[in-house]
């Protein structure tokens, strides 16, 4: 599943 | 990846080697808050619980490896070491964190994208993050002065918030569909509690004095 984009962030 | 992000993440890592280069050389921990340390600590675990399912990219599991390994690096210092843990001042770094602590959990097992374990410790670790420079603060405040040190490290703190704010604005007008209303909220409390300490913070630079926080 594509990566939740909020979460890409440190 | 955004300029305003890279130079967050690049500000957030320069506080806390700051922090770490200062304990480290000087052997001491004078004026910073243990109770600080150790809540960032707990953020720091309760958000990087994905580094080893989800791999994102190299730069991110490097950071997250750094962020958790200096966190705890501090915390260690000032427990365990022989040396720095005699110039921990317990008796002033009295805040009670674990009052920070149960209403983030409690907060975030109601507010939060997704009702699962890891979707809401990443929530509380946002929460916790917003409110965990209070014990430092609150210390600060009543040791009247802070050592530049200490003040950078703060200083760059909320610094690397503010630039994350400017990344999220980016983000919002360049992603489709990129709204996340929880770190943006808990993100923009947490800058604007640095807000009275900046003021203090450029007013002692601008007139070349020691910082002197209002009782």
């Amino acid at each position: 599943s594509p990566k939740q984009s909020s979460h890409d962030e440190l | 990846m955004n300029i305003f992000r890279f130079a967050g993440d690049m500000t957030h890592l320069a506080s806390v080697l700051v922090l770490l280069l200062k304990i480290h050389t000087i052997k001491s921990c004078a004026g910073v808050s243990l109770k600080t340390q150790e809540l960032y600590a707990i953020v720091f675990a309760t958000r990087y619980l994905d580094i080893f399912t989800d791999f994102i990219s190299l730069y991110n599991t490097f950071m997250k490896l750094v962020f958790l390994g200096s966190s705890f690096s501090i915390v260690w210092y000032m427990r365990s070491h022989k040396i720095v843990r005699r110039s921990y001042d317990k008796d002033q770094d009295t805040f009670r964190h674990y009052f920070l602590i149960v209403p983030c959990l409690l907060l975030a097992m109601i507010i939060n994208e997704k009702f699962t374990f890891r979707e809401v410790l990443w929530t509380f670790s946002l929460f916790l993050e917003a409110v965990a420079i209070l014990p430092q603060l609150v210390l600060l405040q009543r040791t009247r002065n802070i050592d530049n040190l200490t003040g950078q490290y703060i200083f760059l703190l909320g610094a690397y918030r503010a630039f994350y704010i400017f990344n999220w604005i980016y983000r919002y007008f360049t992603e489709p569909h990129y709204v996340h209303w929880i770190p943006w909220i808990a993100g923009l409390l947490q800058t604007l509690l640095y807000g009275d300490f900046f003021y203090y913070y450029f007013h002692s630079w601008k007139n070349n004095k020691k910082l002197q926080l209002p009782a």
